[in-house]
């Protein structure tokens, strides 16, 4: 499988092509979440929309349960989104542990989370704006993202 | 040169990849 740390890091590069609040950059916050969901909000603007958006603590600061909160919100809403909008359920085999990412900021389960939410903008309505952002990434970047991808896609592994 | 030649192949698969990606049906990564 992926190294979930070296994808920790390519997928971040990823992220920094959205549009995020610059208050919403730092290794802090995206243990937080709240980049990930401002992500998510312009992946698909009409399921994670404003007001799931606003149900997002916006400083958490060094309270790890209110992290561990927004990252559990985050998870639900993911899944929910592949589930019924995608039609690709996910494997219980790519699910983070948002309690060891909350509370130790853990690269490896934050490389998963991310990977889910590429799983979501490659198969979105605006799929096509998002794979050719990606395409214009650093090679060695892409293809990280390209085995995300593919691991993602193939079935649950005994 | 090999060097190029295998740049140009690692750029194929990624291209061809992510073609592939944009050519599928919405809503089906699998």
């Amino acid at each position: 499988s992926v190294d979930k740390a070296k994808l920790c890091g390519s997928l971040l590069t990823w992220l920094q092509t959205f549009q995020v609040p610059p208050c919403c950059i730092s290794p802090q916050d995206l243990s937080s979440g709240l980049a990930i969901a401002h992500v998510l909000n312009q992946i698909d603007p009409t399921w994670f929309n404003e007001a799931w958006l606003q149900s997002i603590s916006e400083d958490p600061g060094p309270n790890w349960k209110l992290k561990v909160s927004n990252l559990e919100k985050i998870l639900r809403s993911l899944l929910e989104y592949s589930q019924d909008v995608l039609g690709h359920p996910v494997s219980e085999q790519h699910l983070p542990d948002v309690s060891l990412l909350g509370q130790f900021s853990d690269p490896s389960e934050l490389g998963k989370l991310l990977q889910l939410v590429l799983g979501c903008a490659i198969s979105c309505e605006k799929k096509q704006e998002h794979i050719q952002r990606i395409m214009t990434l650093e090679e060695s970047v892409q293809h990280v993202v390209m085995e995300a991808i593919q691991e993602l896609m193939t079935k649950d592994t005994p | 040169d090999p060097n190029m030649k295998a740049g140009a192949t690692s750029e194929g698969v990624l291209a061809n990849f992510f073609n592939s990606l944009l050519s599928k049906k919405t809503g089906s990564p699998g």
